[in-house]
């Protein structure tokens, strides 16, 4: 041991595993997290190559394997609680992404909240043996976050009742999704549905991709990897053009809005159901925003309780360089920060849980606030975190720079989720017009409730004029 | 002027009140700029694209007193003296930093006034000396094994340089002492010149 560091544990002024308590939740919580970490640590397989040191495909490759052992492991250990689950992974994975991410991540809560009794009967045992490997394609290579520009078509044909999807134009062609350029044989596909001559907006779809069997591409579906980028080596993020490609009726998600065998629609108690996938994940992240932040400074202070440079007092050695006032300014308020969000994460994992679970009881009316806070507490906690993780690398010189500080593969494993799941902008101006909303419902005598209950205080109110 | 008399640097109960207060008034100052658009016969969707500047500050403190409020609601709940007083110390810190990083926002609402802020950001250093003998403890707190981290500076047994000499040794561009480029193109080169 360094005694550098060992004299830094010496002083410390409370109890470390009581605080490490209160981050897992519970002491038991503690235990058991500990326990499933010491199932990964021990197991042989869980040793691989440095990945800094593979190219991009081999480093596909890796996390393929990783992938498919964890599923494995996970079953053959009855690990099974999500939080384990994710538990489990965090480790396995390292600071690395899962190939097969989004399928857990995002294909199967989808099949989960959004198929009706007989779709979630076909669906889910194929999708949790992994016979169906999917993900989630919704962004267009000329669309994002705005969902009514999406131009993916989905036509209901009554005379063989089959939905005929197509990507009608070269800024409709699926882009990003993970997993979706070489792992996945399924697709959840956002796409306009029209039925009957009219449109109906956006809906969820179940696409097959590729032959269960020869994991070759379908008839119709043009599918490959979109090339290098910034970080996410190990995933496959794809594009997806459709051609003219049958899938049955009962390939759209139906839980909410519907299309009977003749083609009349019904539709869904509320827009925002269409995409309450996103939802869910947003209000995950804030808690990722919470982890990636507290393992860059940790690297960054323990680095710097035992980094010794140039001299403070003239004669007296080179100090500590967590000594030095600037030092502490750059990295303590980020230390605060990385606490904060993984209180936050608790918390919108305490809320998401909550109202979801009043939505599965018809209850929909905190819905708009969870959207408007996920949205907003998205975009503000991976701004604050994806440029706090790079003074940390700063912070630690030249050192930092080196993959070996594991701080550049934090960063670009991190910094996309500015973009991903609605960009950060766009997200605030999410969070805006919720608060606009809710301004203009007070000015007018409502008395609000939830987080936003402080517009219900007149003395900022504006008052109202005539336009 | 009158509201900034309510804020107290040292007290995290004020600080949320001052965050709360400030993200009411931008969502005030948001709101007021779209209806000086409309004044301006501009369309509703014209107007909130020419407040957007203002809607995003606007969200942007409704989220930031949001992270404060939950901080200081968890630092309530926890018992434990010492792991209280650390964290009391890290929230005040984080709250003092967006007040002295968003000044602009506290001072013009009203909310602080400029001989506060000059306070805020004295605690703020005092803060930092205060947490400077728990820092690697409170990082310690996380628990992130070695495996998980998977940093050599952030190893916990701190013998960082050791480790990295040892990774640099592991560079595929050592397997061998002479390099295939060199006798490719360095060498030719240089019977050239």
């Amino acid at each position: 041991m360094n005694p550098d560091i060992s004299k830094e544990r010496e002083n410390a002024t409370f109890n470390v595993e009581k605080l490490t308590y209160i981050l897992d939740g519970g002491i038991e919580k503690t235990k058991r997290r500990r326990e499933i970490q010491s199932l990964v640590i021990s197991d042989p397989d869980f040793q691989s190559e440095d990945l800094n040191f593979l190219t991009r495909s081999e480093r596909y490759e890796a996390a393929v394997r990783k992938s498919a052992q964890m599923i494995v492991k996970l079953r053959k250990y009855g690990i099974s609680d999500p939080e384990e689950i994710y538990c489990y992974k965090r480790l396995y994975k390292g600071n690395s992404h899962e190939a097969m991410g989004l399928h857990f991540v995002m294909f199967l809560p989808t099949l989960y909240s959004q198929c009706n009794e007989e779709q979630l009967k076909k669906w889910a045992p194929l999708a949790e043996s992994t016979q169906a490997v999917g993900t989630y394609a919704q962004t267009e290579l000329g669309h994002g976050t705005h969902l009514r520009g999406l131009e993916t078509t989905a036509t209901y044909d009554p005379a063989t009742q089959e939905f005929v999807l197509n990507s009608p134009t070269v800024s409709s062609i699926k882009w990003w999704p993970g997993g979706l350029g070489k792992t996945s044989n399924h697709a959840i596909v956002l796409a306009q549905l029209y039925t009957q001559g009219k449109c109906h907006g956006l809906h969820a779809f179940i696409v097959p991709l590729r032959s269960m069997n020869t994991h070759m591409p379908l008839p119709g579906v043009v599918v490959g990897d979109i090339g290098p980028k910034f970080g996410f080596d190990e995933v496959d993020n794809g594009y997806l053009k459709l051609e003219n490609v049958r899938i049955p009726r009962n390939n759209m998600l139906m839980k909410y809005a519907k299309v009977d065998a003749d083609g009349t629609y019904t539709k869904p108690p509320r827009d925002k159901l269409t995409y309450g996938t996103m939802v869910f994940i947003r209000s995950m992240i804030v808690g990722e925003a919470g982890l990636a932040l507290s393992k860059a400074c940790t690297i960054a202070i323990r680095y710097s309780a035992v980094r010794r440079q140039s001299e403070i007092r003239p004669g007296e050695g080179e100090p500590q360089i967590l000594d030095y006032q600037t030092q502490q300014y750059k990295l303590f308020p980020l230390l605060a920060t990385a606490y904060a969000y993984n209180f936050v994460g608790q918390y919108m994992n305490q809320v998401y849980h909550r109202i979801t679970g009043d939505m599965s009881q018809g209850d929909f009316s905190e819905l708009p606030e969870l959207h408007a806070l996920s949205a907003g507490l998205k975009a503000f906690t991976t701004w604050t975190a994806s440029s706090g993780i790079e003074v940390c690398r700063m912070a630690c010189g030249g050192h930092g720079y080196s993959s070996c500080s594991a701080l550049p593969d934090i960063y670009v494993t991190f910094v996309p989720t500015c973009t991903y799941e609605g960009e950060n902008t766009v997200m605030m101006l999410q969070t805006a017009r919720f608060l606009i909303k809710s301004y203009r419902q007070a000015s007018a005598g409502h008395r609000l409730s939830g987080i936003v209950s402080y517009l219900n205080e007149s003395e900022f109110r504006l008052q109202p004029q005539t336009v | 002027s009158s509201r900034a008399t309510l804020v107290n640097g040292n007290n995290l109960q004020s600080l949320v009140e001052a965050y709360k207060l400030r993200a009411a008034w931008l969502v005030e100052q948001a709101a007021k700029s779209i209806q000086q658009e409309l004044q301006r016969s501009v369309s509703q969707e014209d107007a909130w694209n020419n407040s957007s500047i203002d809607l995003v500050r606007a969200s942007d403190a409704h989220c930031h007193y949001v992270v404060v409020k939950l901080f200081a609601a968890k630092v309530g709940e926890i018992e434990d003296p010492a792991v209280h007083s650390v964290l009391s110390t890290l929230a005040l810190l984080y709250a003092l930093q967006g007040i002295t990083q968003h000044s602009g926002d506290f001072l013009q609402a009203g909310l602080l006034s400029a001989p506060q802020l000059s306070q805020a950001s004295q605690t703020l250093k005092q803060l930092l000396v205060q947490l400077r003998p728990d820092a690697v403890a409170l990082v310690d707190a996380f628990d992130f094994r070695d495996e998980m981290l998977n940093s050599v500076l952030g190893r916990y047994d701190g013998n960082v340089y050791e480790h990295m000499f040892e990774w640099a040794r592991r560079s595929p561009l050592n397997k061998t002492e002479v390099h295939e480029s060199y006798h490719k193109y360095l060498k030719p080169l240089q019977a050239k010149l």
